[in-house]
């Protein structure tokens, strides 16, 4: 498919990019609201080691870009308009746009979306996906693609998991089915429950970059 | 869009044959998880003077579709392999397959997904969108397409609002801004909370199409 082979060599020119920049690129994807944003925020407020910048790609609107706005840090809002991922097009000129020669670390939060995003790379180095008990725990086995190309799975909201009758360690248990080599953490970024795990998978993707 | 104009056309045949059979279909579209299925549920539950079917709609497996066959019902199960969206044609398969005569109401459960099947008209009589506050509560906000399409806005688990830190009425004001003339509720299909809403909506799609 046409699309999908230009996509993949800009996806390759961005990654030339962030390594001739040294810079580290995470996207982060997942289902709509699955906590996305509030874990880039939770990496940004935390990891004072590291020079962090965010895009934030939405189908219209910048809500989630304001959010990091104002913690501070560099960000660039990206429009998808009707499509339901970000592209390595997309990102491209967001990536022109950021200081690369002054960061370290740029999360790439990708449109809410579970199936669209699978085929897209955007050149990061890593792709989390973001999933949460709040969708119901059948939500991974229902979207194996996604799963397949991701290097971390976060399962958030287990501090609400029992008033969705939801158990998280099934979701742990269907994403290794579909990627055996998956890390998989199960979080509260609300309550702040094993962000740890969170930080040091980032601080680790960042030292095995170096 | 030849794909968009294609897909009307199916659509129009869709309807034309429910209406010959004066059969009622219901879309529901909404986020991942957001209630769609329970929703599905509590209708053919508490609804016994009509009769009811379902197409339980999602990219692989057939989850939902064995939901709605615990219940005794006709069902049918559509994957669309990696579309995020239902479309008519697919629609039309299920039809097919349906005993139309002997039915009163057809729901059509679409993929989980609040941005793709905005623009695919499945030859419903109603659009009904399911969003839930786990989503967070500037989830409408930030999707404005699928919103102008509907006819009624469920606004589900208000129960846990709290705990999500989401507001329901925010919500519901944003979806009367996008679209004025809308019918929206706040229910929790878990507690039962304002379900005779829904299901008094259900009853009176029915009759105007009496
Ligand atoms: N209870 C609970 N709520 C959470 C947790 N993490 C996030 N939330 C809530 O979930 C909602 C969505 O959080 P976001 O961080 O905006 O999610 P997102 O994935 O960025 O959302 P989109 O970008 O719109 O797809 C908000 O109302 C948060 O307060 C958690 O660990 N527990
Ligand atoms: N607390 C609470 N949980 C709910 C409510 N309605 C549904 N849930 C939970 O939300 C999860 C998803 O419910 P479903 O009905 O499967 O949602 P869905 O929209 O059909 O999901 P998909 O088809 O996978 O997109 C399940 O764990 C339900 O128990 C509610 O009103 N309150
Ligand atoms: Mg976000
Ligand atoms: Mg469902």
């Amino acid at each position: 498919e046409d699309l999908l082979a230009a996509n993949r060599e800009l996806a390759l020119l961005n990654r030339e990019l962030l390594d001739a920049n040294k810079v580290v690129a995470i996207e982060v994807s997942g289902a709509i609201g699955s906590g996305k944003t509030t874990l880039i925020e939770l990496a940004a407020q935390n990891l004072k080691e590291y020079r962090i910048a965010a895009v934030a790609g939405d189908v219209v609107a910048s809500l989630d870009a304001r959010r990091f706005d104002k913690l501070g840090i560099p960000t660039i809002a990206l429009n998808t308009g009707k499509e339901c991922h970000l592209d390595a097009h997309l990102v491209s000129h967001a990536l022109e746009k950021l200081p690369l020669d002054e960061l370290d670390i740029i999360f790439i939060e990708n449109v809410g979306n579970l199936i669209c995003p699978a085929d897209f790379d955007l050149g990061a180095h890593s792709r989390v996906v973001v999933v949460s008990v709040t969708e119901g725990d059948d939500i991974v086995a229902k979207h194996p693609a996604i799963f397949r190309r991701a290097n971390l799975v976060v399962i958030n909201k287990v501090d609400i998991a029992a008033y969705v009758e939801a158990d998280p360690h099934k979701m742990e248990e269907d994403a290794r089915k579909i990627n055996p080599s998956l890390e998989v953490i199960q979080v509260s970024a609300r309550k702040g429950y094993n962000i740890d795990r969170w930080l040091n998978f980032i601080a680790r993707t960042v030292q095995n970059k170096r």
